[in-house]
């Protein structure tokens, strides 16, 4: 139970991490465009 | 003969997660061995989500720092846009009025100048009333009535002068150079031409001519703001007009402020652009999370495709 826990962990923070690397990038290209716009 | 003692109901749920070896474990010699792998694959699993782990807190430092990042660069640029165009049409519109005919530089106010509008004798004497009551009161900031953007920007201040000093000379503690003299109709006094002495940097333009009605009363028009900080004022002009240049100067520093407060703005601006793209390019850990990510968008829309 203890593997599966983990293993189950894993697969959530995974997911996690993998929409916080999405908004990163989408908040990235806004502050490019943000900064071109004061540029 | 399987030796699973099925201790982990997981083994069947994830197979795939699971080394290939412990599933084939299926002698009895290979009991201890199982429990090792299955131990060895648990403490692997910890590893890995503490690495993920981390990994996650990274993510979400650096998508706060962004977050942070973002929001203060659009509030800046909300402030821009909702201030920007009294203030920058204020300094590029007179630069861009410097090949102008002095004359049309700026009409003065309410027809104290030799205006159509004096031919009628009821509204001379109406202005040469007005007049007096501003050299009652030493001095008067008017703004003349030509549109909204002029209003903003143009500036007549009265002042009373000697009638024997022909120098057409406006202590407002700021210094300027003298770039051009007319002699206007329906005034015997010429009109001076100032321009600030920091320009061309400085937009600032002011005029000066003794009034038609009473030569007794200079008349200087402003146009512009000051960009930059101006000598104090000089001890004379509070001993000799005390109340016009009080009023001069205050009018004066608001402008001066303005300007101010638009080049801080515009440098911390700068700044702030330049502070956080260093800070983002520079940090290595970001343009790796950075690639990584759009590396997995990339891969993710092709397999989509």
């Amino acid at each position: 139970s203890t593997t599966s826990a983990l293993v189950e962990e894993l697969k959530r923070v995974n997911a996690e991490n993998k929409k916080l690397s999405e908004m990163l990038t989408l908040m990235c290209e806004n502050y490019n465009v943000l900064r071109k716009q004061l540029m | 003969i399987s030796l699973n003692l099925n201790t982990n109901p997981f083994d069947r749920s994830f197979p795939a997660k699971l080394p290939k070896e412990e599933i084939k474990v299926s002698t009895s010699a290979g009991v201890e061995r199982k429990w090792l792998v299955k131990d060895k694959s648990a403490s692997e699993l910890r590893e890995e989500l503490n690495r993920v782990n981390s990994e996650n807190k990274k993510i979400k430092e650096m998508l706060a720092t962004v977050y942070e990042n973002y929001y203060a660069l659009h509030h800046h640029l909300e402030k821009l846009q909702s201030r920007k165009s009294p203030e920058i049409d204020h300094i590029e519109q007179p630069m861009k009025k410097t090949k102008q005919d002095p004359e049309e530089f700026l009409g003065f106010p309410n027809g104290l100048s030799s205006g159509k509008t004096e031919n009628s004798s009821s509204n001379q004497s109406h202005h040469y009333q007005q007049q007096h009551e501003q050299k009652n009161q030493l001095l008067s900031c008017k703004r003349p009535v030509t549109d909204s953007f002029n209003k903003a920007r143009v500036s007549t201040v009265y002042v009373p002068a000697d009638s024997s000093d022909t120098s057409l000379t406006v202590k407002d503690g700021y210094q300027w150079r003298k770039y051009g003299q007319k002699v206007t109709r329906d005034n015997p006094s010429p009109r001076a031409y100032f321009r600030c002495s920091f320009a061309p940097s400085c937009p600032v333009k002011k005029k000066v001519q003794r009034s038609a009605e009473d030569p007794s009363i200079l008349v200087a028009t402003y146009e512009g703001t000051h960009n930059h900080l101006g000598p104090n004022a000089s001890a004379g002009d509070a001993t000799s007009q005390a109340g016009s240049s009080t009023v001069t100067l205050d009018m004066v520093h608001g402008g001066q402020k303005l300007g101010l407060e638009t080049n801080e703005r515009r440098t911390m601006q700068e700044v702030l652009v330049q502070q956080m793209a260093s800070s983002l390019t520079n940090d290595s850990n970001f343009t790796a999370a950075l690639a990584t990510a759009i590396t997995g968008r990339l891969l993710m829309e092709q397999s989509r495709t």
